[in-house]
């Protein structure tokens, strides 16, 4: 399983939280306009979080972050 | 399996509650407007809660929080 | 497998039934009008019960518990 | 592999039947008007039958109980 | 694997034949009318026969017992 | 993987013959007008022979027994 | 995985080849018209040959033996 | 895995080639006009040749032997 | 998984690649026109090569092989 | 799982993260125009990035990096 | 998992990156014009480059090597 995640704006972030009990950020990857970012969920990432203006494709559908 | 949800107001909470024979909240995330998190079902989380206003998307469609 | 819960009005609860030979309510969660619960059945949930009016989205389809 | 079942009339009942060599009821779960269980077949449950007018949505489709 | 049987008259039988080397009976489910029935196939039953007037619902389809 | 099988009059016969080097009938159901017999495949059973009018529904469609 | 076979005249046979290093019959089942036969590939058959006017449905679809 | 091959004149022969290192012919089986054989890839069967004017139903589709 | 390919001219040549570190040609089967060949992926072969004018179907389509 | 790149500018880089608790490029493929890459997943890629204006095509669609 | 690939012009090469901490060519094969090459991911082979102009088949759809 993974998403994708293309930037449409400077300086987009995509967090990776971790698994397990505790749950924080482990990274943090910047994304300039236009960059892609694909992610799997693996043994350290059970969830993520996205930051700023972007565009994310998933299983479940498309969706768009940081606009209405 | 995971869901996305989107945060449509600032303040939206998406609530871990734990597997096993005791439910409670492990961890809630707070969401700004427009901020996505994608977060799978674990080891740890086996319900999740969601407050607030926001679209969420699931393998069973697409549903709005907070909103009628 | 999981079902996606969204309360329609104030104090929707969702009981978790016990897996095994015999079948009690292990948790019950309560929903205010726009929350949205996702449960799993796990090792210790085989079976839910839902009161209250709420939107229910399945593998077999949506639901409406609480009208007609 | 779970049914869900919307009780239509109040004292629908869900009966779950034992796995194995004998076949008997291991527990009747009542419905109110309104209330939806969503049961799964487990380790103990290898058959149900409900009783009264019921809605029932299953992976070979919807089916009405309790009425032609 | 489940099929579903929803009885259209009194008297409806559901009959679970043996897995194994020989084929007998060993339990036979009465339905009255608009009761619905929902069976596995087990460890124990490998074969099922109904007799009656019912609606069958099954992963091949729809099919009425007991009528032309 | 099971076979749905309703007979269309009296007489109808469902054979299972055995798996294994050899092949011959182990079991012979009878089925009368109507009645719908769903049987799988088994440990014992790698073959079904199918004599007299019946309607039969399998993974690969719909077929009519005993006419042309 | 399995086939049906339905003979469209008396007398077709359906063959099963051994599987292993060499390749030769182990059994033919005669079919008279309108008979039905269901047969899986199982551990002592991995092809089988159809002689004579059938109807036969497989996962790749249909096709009629003994007719252009 | 199988295919289906339907002889569409006689003398139409299906060559097994043998799994391993070396690839040799290890059964050629010859189908007269309208004869019809369903063929696994086994442990022993890792291609198939088809020679003759044949009709062959596969998972990606229908293809004439032998004809242009 | 297994391909097709149906040679249009003689001399069509099916090359099977050796899976492992080094990469080579291990067999290379000839077609004539008109001969179909059907071909695993195998323990011994990861890659395959086809020369000479043909119809090739694979699992993500047709494809015309030594034409434009 | 694997995800296509076709580089429609020289210059894309398609950067490997690595998998595990630290998140760091292992590897950064260069694309001239035209030429594309496949990329699986795998034990030391966790998670992909690409630079440049490129179409990719995922299993959740396709999509256009370095453009809006 | 494979990839078809159809060189529409001679010198296509289609190279073979390894698996695993580092990222190398292990294997370059040329094309010529109408020559096809289906390849597997592999042990060895966990990405893949193709230069020159050549249509590519995949499971997420047709691309166009070369071209724009
Ligand atoms: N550490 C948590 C992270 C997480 C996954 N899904 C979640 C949903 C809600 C809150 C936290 C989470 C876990 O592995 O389970
Ligand atoms: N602790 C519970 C959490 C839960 C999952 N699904 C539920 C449904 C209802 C109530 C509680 C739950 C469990 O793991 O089973
Ligand atoms: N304890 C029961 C709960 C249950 C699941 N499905 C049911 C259907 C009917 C009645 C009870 C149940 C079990 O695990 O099997
Ligand atoms: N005890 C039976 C219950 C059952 C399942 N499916 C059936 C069909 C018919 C009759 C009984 C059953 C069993 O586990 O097999
Ligand atoms: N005892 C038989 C029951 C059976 C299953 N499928 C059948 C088909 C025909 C006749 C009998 C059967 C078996 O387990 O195999
Ligand atoms: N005894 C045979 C029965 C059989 C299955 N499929 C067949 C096809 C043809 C002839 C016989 C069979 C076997 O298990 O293999
Ligand atoms: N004995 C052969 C039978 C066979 C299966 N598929 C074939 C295709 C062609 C020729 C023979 C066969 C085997 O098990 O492999
Ligand atoms: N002996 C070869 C047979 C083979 C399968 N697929 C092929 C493709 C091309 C050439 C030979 C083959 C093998 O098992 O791998
Ligand atoms: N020996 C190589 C063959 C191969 C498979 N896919 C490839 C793609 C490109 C180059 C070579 C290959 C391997 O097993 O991995
Ligand atoms: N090292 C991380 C890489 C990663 C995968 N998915 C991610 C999502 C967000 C941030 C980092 C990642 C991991 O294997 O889990
Ligand atoms: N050696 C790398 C090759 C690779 C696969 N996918 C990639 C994506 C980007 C960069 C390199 C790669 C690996 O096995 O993981």
């Amino acid at each position: 399983e993974y998403i994708v995640i293309k930037a449409l704006e400077d300086g987009v972030s995509i967090m990776g939280l971790t698994r397990g009990e505790t749950t924080k950020f482990h990274h943090s990857e910047k994304l300039d306009r236009g960059e892609v970012m694909i992610a799997q969920f693996t043994e350290h990432t059970s969830a993520m979080k996205i930051r700023g203006i972007a565009e994310i494709l998933t299983s479940h559908g498309r969706i768009l972050a940081g606009v209405d």
